[in-house]
């Protein structure tokens, strides 16, 4: 049987090279839609794919997602996996993703931390950070989640190479981050970036490393409130929202921080579901239902980011 | 690969501020690794702290000499792991 996204299951867990066979059968499928990039190379040189999601144009503005920065999350990497085909296959079907991709480009980098998510596979299914090597410790790796240029090093991150939440030698230390990083910046047109997380069922904004409110606060919140609303809607799934100060914790160096103190204001973290039971080792038979919840808050909050231009 | 028979996920219901700052102090000085999958943010959230089988005991004891309300949220995180691959390797056949 040729191989194709309609054969695949998206109800299963995957190794990533069955996930990079898997962005190759999307791009054969949908040749004048979605294209792969390489923005960078990971610690362990593997490489980081970026799907993109284009229906012409040049530089046009554009949403930012990504999945699987914790490498242990695996739900958010299978979210990913069945959202990205969402987004193909709805083109030109559904009107509100058809609105979006007329206007707008979606890039949706689904293993964003790969050496982690190999990892988990081969050796330990825990791992969340990289996998770099820093020279003062036995410790290995950094969280990809606090290596970001905002507030770096602040309270909510750690010192301690061996720390969960260990911030690094230094902000963008982490070629997984810093690729991220240059491709916005040289991008310069990117309107929202929605980092995709597990768990504890929340949708978050900037900040985490204050509490001050940030400028956008307001429009921020009542955006989340919709997003959530319409969420809890489909299962019943109840999200908390607000800033990551607010609703979790002090967080410095937060994907979500950086991307809005560089100008990228609909910036948003998903936590997702988490049943009480399974923590992010979610059975896979939730996969479907957790990305289906999922899309009907990210289409909000991409449909409120085309009809908002700034 | 490592295994992780034995090990539980408990999830923590602090009452109050003062059982928060204790849960931070077991995580930093525990004598076993222990890992907050999900961490102690204010009363009434839960937190949920995965630990090694070796340090079960231990970490209960000092749960429980504290009056820090728990369940246990996973029994064994191995059997989960188990379950997982099964699933993964049904789905590739």
């Amino acid at each position: 049987i040729n191989r194709s996204t309609s054969t695949f299951d998206y109800a299963s867990y995957h190794t990533i090279d069955e996930i990079y066979d898997w962005m190759d059968m999307l791009v054969d499928d949908h040749p004048d839609l979605v294209s792969k990039l390489q923005i960078g190379q990971s610690y362990e040189n593997r490489p980081l794919y970026v799907l993109k999601f284009s229906t012409g144009g040049s530089n046009r503005p554009a949403i930012w997602l990504d999945t699987g920065i914790h490498s242990r999350e695996w739900i958010t990497q299978a979210t990913g996996i069945w959202t990205a085909n969402k987004i193909a296959k709805d083109y030109g079907q559904d009107p509100s993703i058809t609105a979006i991709l007329d206007s707008m480009d979606i890039f949706f980098e689904i293993i964003t931390n790969p050496d982690g998510f190999a990892f988990t596979q081969s050796s330990n299914r825990l791992w969340r950070k990289t996998r770099s090597i820093t020279a003062s410790s036995n410790c290995i790796g950094v969280d990809p989640n606090r290596n970001w240029d905002a507030g770096f090093g602040g309270s909510g991150s750690s010192s301690n190479p061996c720390s969960e939440t260990y911030h690094g030698p230094y902000a963008h230390s982490e070629r997984e981050v810093k690729s991220i990083v240059d491709f916005i910046l040289s991008h310069g047109n990117v309107k929202s970036v929605i980092s995709i997380h597990s768990y504890s069922q929340m949708l978050l904004f900037p900040y985490g490393y204050t509490t001050a409110p940030a400028p956008d606060h307001q429009e921020l919140n009542e955006l989340a409130k919709k997003a959530v609303s319409d969420l809890a809607a489909v299962y019943g799934t109840k999200y908390t929202y607000g800033s990551i100060a607010d609703t979790i914790y002090m967080a410095a160096g937060t994907t979500v921080d950086w991307a809005y103190d560089n100008g990228v204001k609909y910036s948003f973290t998903f936590e997702l579901r988490d049943t009480g039971r399974y923590g992010f080792l979610l059975p896979s038979s939730q996969i479907i239902p957790t990305a289906t919840e999922t899309w009907t808050a990210l289409l909000d909050i991409m449909v409120h980011v085309l009809e908002h231009p700034y | 690969e490592q295994l992780f028979v034995g090990d539980q996920v408990l999830r923590i219901m602090p009452s109050d501020e003062e059982q928060i700052n204790l849960l931070r102090v077991l995580a930093e000085h525990a004598a076993v690794q222990v890992d907050f999958w999900r961490h102690p943010t204010s009363p009434g959230q839960p937190a949920d702290l995965w630990v090694p089988f070796p340090g079960l005991q231990a970490v209960k004891v000092f749960l429980e000499s504290n009056n820090i309300s728990y369940i246990i949220m996973i029994e064994d995180v191995q059997e989960l792991l188990d379950e997982e691959k099964k699933t993964m390797t049904k789905s590739r056949r």
